[in-house]
């Protein structure tokens, strides 16, 4: 666990008793390793670290007796205080309640849509599935495909042009008493200006009231890029972060909620329509402090 | 004569954030630091980083030899959504272009419309594509679609499997048991096996290589997506320690959107 692993940074420290500035400063490069090795972005450990060595020279950690230890705790509280700040439940406004599912290719928006719908069914919110991305080969029957593993409402789309379903969707979604509208969209790059300005329209017309940014919880140090444009861009309402049942350690999810300030709201686990979990702060710095 | 970066803070976390950003990790940027601290100034120091970078990409490289008489079989692993299907469509359309007989085998029986995705692209570019019912075993397909192969002399087979985290033991098991069941037609097969590695992921592409590696050969790497804005730097701890070359790049969506792999103008784009 996190708690041992920090504490052998710290240990040779606590032979010390009293840790001098020198010490400290060690210990705190210790933890910079630690965290870019967690694929948390260069400047977001920085900026971390500046706080957490404000934080443990205001608590006098070097008069301390234990000062290794309390700068562990400090260091697991910053982060956890920090993504617990990230923490929120999905927002529905609007009948139906439109969802859109954003990101870059592969991410998992597709599958994510599935897993969406399976857990708000739960909330006996009654689900459709919109295909929006009607590109990729084979996107409209995968999430056709998961609908019926989900067993929830699909949309058959009756035209290729994304914004004419995102306009026609929500109506259909009316009109058969749905209160919940999933839309799929293409994974896009954060700097094709053709394809985020479809999804500008696309949110134009469609009014969601959750625009959900899916990354990949393996995202190494473009993350900040990525999520900072998104947001920039669309003003995301908050992000899923996917592929968490490998062992990337998914500092992405500090060095997102650090760029966009907008909560996690829910995690992919594994390919299995069940596989979402709710985000735990305290689970996910564990998992960055390795 | 004795001016060295080393006394200059600056200088050293200025190179320190390029190879850091750029997702080299935190071990090889050490390593690197500690061989150039001795340059006596910045552009020195980035010289000679760039010279070792590609002389670590240049130091391994992979031999296709085009057998006789029997179709050159290549597998494509990797894990969830990095490109795996989308590569093999923009070989097979090149290979088909310098005149080879391609066929393709869809061996991802679990994915919500894989096969379908992959039955677009055999039409498409007009190859055929061999496949079986969801929830089939993947190495019986690969089975059936090398006899195939053999039987009606394709020049080369692309095999597609499903996306598979390398900590998953049961999948690995079953991506071990594709390569194992292609071995007993012919020890030689599959004669290529590579691996795809999305150049936005960070230091879990080590992970994903070593653990890929270690349950069956890779001959090399498809770097994809490398059109974002992320550098790709996992690659060289990868290559360094691993010894697989990087074959080609993935430059995007399009059928057209591979290259060979340059050591050159990767380290450029880093190092500009
Ligand atoms: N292991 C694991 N795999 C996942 C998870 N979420 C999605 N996947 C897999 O990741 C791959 C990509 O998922 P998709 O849903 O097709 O991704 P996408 O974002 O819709 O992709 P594009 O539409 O091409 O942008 C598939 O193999 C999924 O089964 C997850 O939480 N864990
Ligand atoms: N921008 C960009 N997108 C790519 C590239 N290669 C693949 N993609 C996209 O990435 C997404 C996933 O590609 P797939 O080929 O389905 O990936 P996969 O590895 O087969 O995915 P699974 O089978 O689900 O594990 C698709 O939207 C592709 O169009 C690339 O080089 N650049
Ligand atoms: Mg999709
Ligand atoms: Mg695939």
């Amino acid at each position: 666990n996190i708690q041992s692993n920090l504490s052998k940074i710290f240990r040779k420290l606590r032979s010390k008793g009293r840790l001098t500035e020198d010490d400290l400063n060690q210990g705190f490069d210790e933890i910079k390793r630690v965290l870019l090795e967690a694929d948390v972005n260069y400047e977001v450990v920085n900026k971390f670290i500046e706080d957490v060595r404000e934080r443990a020279l205001g608590q006098e950690i070097l008069f301390s007796l234990n000062p290794g230890q309390m700068v562990v705790k400090i260091v697991y509280e910053e982060l956890v205080d920090i993504l617990g700040k990230a923490k929120k439940e999905i927002f529905f406004k609007g009948n139906p309640a439109i969802i859109m599912l954003l990101g870059l290719q592969g991410s998992g928006k597709t599958t994510t849509a599935g897993k969406l719908a399976v857990l708000l069914k739960k909330k006996n919110r009654k689900c459709i599935l919109v295909p929006a991305d009607t590109r990729r080969p084979g996107a409209v029957e995968q999430l056709k495909q998961i609908a019926e593993q989900a067993n929830v409402g699909f949309y058959e789309p009756d035209t290729d042009d994304p914004l004419e379903i995102a306009r026609k969707a929500p109506k259909v979604a009316y009109i058969n008493s749905y209160d919940t509208v999933i839309i799929d969209t293409q994974g896009r790059l954060h700097v094709d200006d053709k394809l985020m300005k479809e999804l500008k329209q696309m949110i134009k017309i469609a009014k969601p009231s959750e625009k959900l940014f899916v990354a990949d919880g393996m995202t190494g140090q473009d993350a900040v890029n990525i999520a900072d444009r998104f947001n920039n861009d669309l003003d995301i309402t908050g992000v899923i972060l996917t592929k968490l049942d490998g062992d990337a350690r998914g500092g992405a999810a500090l060095s997102i909620y650090s760029v966009t300030g907008k909560p996690i709201k829910l995690i992919g686990v594994g390919e299995k329509i069940t596989d979402m979990e709710q985000f735990y702060p305290d689970r996910i710095a564990s998992r960055i402090l390795g | 004569l004795s001016k060295s970066i080393a006394k200059d803070k600056i200088i050293i976390s200025e190179l320190e954030k390029v190879m850091l950003e750029a997702d080299f990790g935190f071990g090889i940027t050490t390593d690197i630091i500690d061989m150039v601290k001795n340059s006596s100034d910045k552009e020195s120091a980035i010289e000679e980083i760039k010279s070792y970078l590609i002389s670590i990409l240049q130091s391994v490289e992979f031999k296709r030899e085009f057998p006789k008489g029997k179709p050159y079989i290549r597998m494509f692993v990797g894990v969830n959504g990095v490109g795996k299907t989308t590569s093999i469509a923009k070989i097979a359309k090149s290979d088909k272009r310098n005149g080879k007989k391609v066929m393709l085998a869809a061996c991802d029986t679990f994915r919500a419309a894989a096969i379908e995705q992959l039955e677009i692209w055999s039409n498409r570019l007009s190859v055929p594509v061999v496949k079986g019912s969801y929830g089939s075993d993947p190495a019986s397909i690969a089975y059936k679609a090398a006899e195939e192969a053999i039987e009606n002399m394709y020049d080369e087979l692309l095999i597609d499997t499903a996306g598979r985290l390398h900590t998953n033991r049961n999948l690995m098991a079953e991506m071990e048991k594709i390569a194992r069941v292609l071995k007993k037609i012919d020890s030689d097969f599959p004669q290529e096996t590579l691996i795809i590695l999305d150049a936005s992921i960070g230091q879990n592409n080590i992970q994903q290589a070593e653990k890929f590696a270690s349950s069956i050969p890779l001959s090399g790497i498809v770097l994809a997506k490398i059109d974002g804005t992320a550098k790709g730097g996992s690659i060289f701890p990868i290559v360094r320690d691993l010894k697989i070359p990087v074959l080609y790049m993935c430059t995007g969506e399009g059928l057209d959107d591979i290259v060979m792999f340059d050591p050159v103008e990767f380290v450029e784009s880093i190092f500009p």
